[in-house]
C-alpha cells in the first residue's frame, strides 16, 4: 500500500 | 460520550457547534472512499458510525427544540474561515497525489488537527465545565494520541508504511491538547472540577 493508495486508517 | 451527554441531560451547554460541524465536514471529506474502496467490515462500520454520530450531534444542537436553547452561540465565536481556508490551501499544495479525492482526504487530515480549537476557546470562557464535556475532550485528544503508538508499531512492522502527512498532522493535533491535558490531569488528581485559566 503506497502513500496515495488506500487509506486504511480512520 | 457526547451524544450520551446531550441525550441524557437534554443540553449541549459548553459544546462548540463550530467544532462539531468541522468534524462532520472532516468525516465527509475523508470517508468519500466508502463509495469506491473497501478495507474491512470494521473500517466501514466505524466510518458510518462517525458520520452518523457527527450528524446526529449537529442535528441535536441546531434543530432539537430543547437542546438548541442550551447552545451558547454568543460564546462560540471562532471563525470557520480561519481554519478551513489555510487547511484547504495546504491540502492543495501539500498532498501525495493531486486528485479530487486525495486532496479532499488530505484537507480532512489537516482540518481534523485543528478542529478542536473552537471547543478549546469555548471551554476557556466557560466557568463550570461539566465532567462529561471535560471527559469528551480528553477522550477526543487521547484518540489521535494513541494512534501515534500504532504508527510506531506499523512503521516497525510494515515495509511500505510511509505516511508523513498523517503523522505530522496527528502529532500536531495531539500537541494542541497538551495544555488541556495538563489542567485536566491537575484537576483529576485534586479531585476537582476542571477549570481552565483564562
Amino acid at each position: 500500500q503506497g502513500p496515495a493508495g488506500s487509506h486504511d486508517e480512520l | 460520550v457526547l451524544l450520551l451527554k446531550i441525550r441524557a441531560t437534554r443540553s449541549c451547554r459548553g459544546i462548540s457547534l463550530k467544532t462539531q460541524e468541522l468534524y462532520a465536514l472532516v468525516f465527509i471529506c475523508r470517508y468519500l472512499d466508502l463509495f469506491y474502496s473497501y478495507i474491512s467490515l470494521y473500517n466501514t462500520v466505524m466510518k458510518v458510525t462517525y458520520l452518523a454520530t457527527a450528524f446526529s450531534i449537529v442535528r441535536y444542537m441546531r434543530f432539537d427544540k430543547v437542546v438548541r436553547q442550551t447552545y451558547d452561540k454568543e460564546q462560540d465565536t471562532f471563525r470557520y474561515i480561519f481554519l478551513i481556508a489555510p487547511c484547504a490551501l495546504l491540502a492543495l499544495v501539500l498532498n501525495h497525489r493531486f486528485s479530487p479525492t486525495e486532496v479532499l482526504w488530505t484537507f480532512s487530515i489537516y482540518l481534523e488537527a485543528v478542529a478542536i480549537l473552537p471547543q478549546l476557546v469555548l471551554m476557556q470562557r466557560t466557568q463550570n465545565i461539566d465532567n462529561l464535556t471535560a471527559n469528551y475532550v480528553a477522550l477526543l485528544g487521547a484518540y489521535r494520541g494513541f494512534y501515534i503508538l500504532n504508527w510506531i508499531y506499523r512503521f516497525a512492522t510494515e515495509k511500505h508504511y510511509r505516511q508523513w502527512i498523517v503523522w505530522i498532522s496527528g502529532v500536531a493535533q495531539t500537541a494542541l491538547y497538551a495544555d488541556f491535558f495538563y489542567y485536566y490531569a491537575l484537576c483529576w488528581k485534586a479531585n476537582q472540577r476542571l477549570q481552565l485559566p483564562a
